[in-house]
This record gives structure tokens, sequence and C-alpha cells, in this order.
């Protein structure tokens, strides 16, 4: 099974 | 004071039905160059970033900068009441409360207006970092959207690998396992052709599902490009006379 990763991980928030 | 008048609608109509069921309520930005939006789904999966460029619309008026909050569910209600024939005007005032949109038909023969309340949303700007890729994949639109469609059918998360000579679709589920290879070749046929820009091979698994959804932006554009590193989201962008829209999607990560 893959784990869905989230974009917030890959992007910084501002 | 913004106006914009887009003399084909129906691109309007497409951009809006590709991205409602990702995102639902967006802060569109409005300047004197673009009007453009950054959103990301619900679940923090998917990104979508759009630009519409000042230059290629009709005629184009942004006094001011401005944040236009908007209701994609509601816009996408109106602009079905447009036919694909007309044309669109956008308008707000300065610090507007509604966009007002003017549907136009070709013969001047029917007019539409109406004024679609605007919200006030937090605004959640991404941070999304200059990125050099390991794998550009340019293929038809169409096809992309076809073979993730099919795959589906088999299991909800696609593995895509690429190197210098092709790219590789696979998918692993319960009924079994298969794969769909592409080579790298310039047919003239625009179904065939696949170009890839490889300085690494990569190979990751996404969720179909984004995929799919992504997918319905095949309807503005021929082509789409796949842009991957590993253990970064991959980004489709469909580029189009208007601008372009571009989809990030986080990566599944093996366990």
């Amino acid at each position: 099974a893959n784990e869905q990763a989230s974009l917030r991980r890959f992007f910084d928030h501002i | 004071m913004f106006e914009a008048l887009l003399g084909n609608g129906l691109i309007l109509k497409k951009i809006i039905e590709s991205i409602k069921e990702l995102v639902t309520e967006v802060n569109f930005e409005v300047t004197s160059e673009a009007i453009s939006l950054q959103a990301m789904d619900a679940s923090h999966v998917a990104l979508v970033v759009l630009v519409l460029r000042a230059s290629e619309f009709e005629e184009y008026r942004c006094d001011r900068p401005q944040t236009l909050g908007v209701s994609i569910t509601n816009l996408a209600k109106l602009l079905k009441i447009a036919g694909n024939d007309d044309s669109i005007i956008l308008r707000a005032e300065d610090e507007a409360h509604v966009l007002t949109l003017v549907f136009t038909g070709k013969n001047n023969e029917k007019m539409c207006e109406f004024n679609l309340n605007l919200l006030t949303l937090d605004s959640e700007h991404l941070g999304i970092p200059e990125q050099e890729y390991s794998a550009e994949v340019t293929m038809s639109s169409s096809e992309f959207s076809r073979i993730c469609r099919e795959l589906t059918q088999v299991t909800d998360t696609l593995n895509l690998s690429v190197d210098k000579e092709s790219v590789k679709f696979a998918v692993s589920g319960d009924i079994g396992t298969g794969s769909i290879t592409m080579k790298a070749n310039n047919s003239d046929k625009s179904e065939e052709k696949l170009i890839l820009n490889v300085s690494d091979t990569v190979s990751m698994a996404f969720a179909l599902r984004y995929l799919n959804l992504f997918n319905k932006a095949s309807s503005l554009s021929d082509e789409v490009v796949l842009s991957l590193s590993p253990e970064v989201p991959v980004v489709l962008k469909f580029a189009f006379d208007l601008g372009e829209l571009k989809y990030f999607l986080a990566p599944k990560i093996a366990e």
C-alpha cells in the first residue's frame, strides 16, 4: 500500500 | 475598476469546469498583468494554479490590484447559462462586493447580466519553489486522460516510471497487474507523439482519482506536460492561448 503525502510537506506555508 | 472582455467565453466555461470538483471557494487575484488563482483541494493533496494573461483578452482594464473571493460552485452555475459562442465580460468595481458577468450572444441578439456575490476568504498562498525536474513528459492530453481512465478500472494508484526512452504507466490491483508503455517518438499524429526530456530516471506513485480530475482540462489543450522529480509533487501543465492551468499532486509514498 502507498501512503498519500500532503502537499503542505512540500511547499512553505506563508 | 476591473473589466475583462473575453471573446471566446467557452474557454472560461471549460476552465471553471476543470477546477470546480477540486476547489469550491477561491481567491482570484486581478492585476494589470493577469487574472490568477492558487488553491489547494480540501484534503491538501492537490493544488490548482491558474494564470490568464491580460494581454490575451480582447479588452482588459485593472486600475488597481484586487482579490476577488469567488464561489467556484456558484460561478460554474452562472457560466452554464452562457452559450458556447457567447463573449463574456467580467467586471468588478474597486473594493467590490459582487463580480458582474455579462454574456453576449454572437450576433448581439441576447445579453445576460448576473452579479455574483463575492466572499471574504482566508488567503492561503503557498510558496512554490522553482524546481528543476528530473523528467518532463509532453504527450497528447486526450491520450493521457484515456490511459488514466482505463487504468482506474484496475486500481486507484498509478505507478509512473520515466526513463530516457519511454514512459511506463503501471497498476497493480486485486484483479491483477498491468502496464502501458509508450516510447518517445515524434509522430505526426498528435495522439501518438511523446516527447521526453529526462535527466534522471524517475518512478513515482499517484492517486488516479486526482489525475482523472485534472484531466478535465484536456479540453483546454491538446498537450499535457508532466514534470516529475523524486519525492516532490508532480506538475501537470495545460497551456492554451489565454494562459495556463497547472495542477500539483503530492506523490504517494511507499510505507
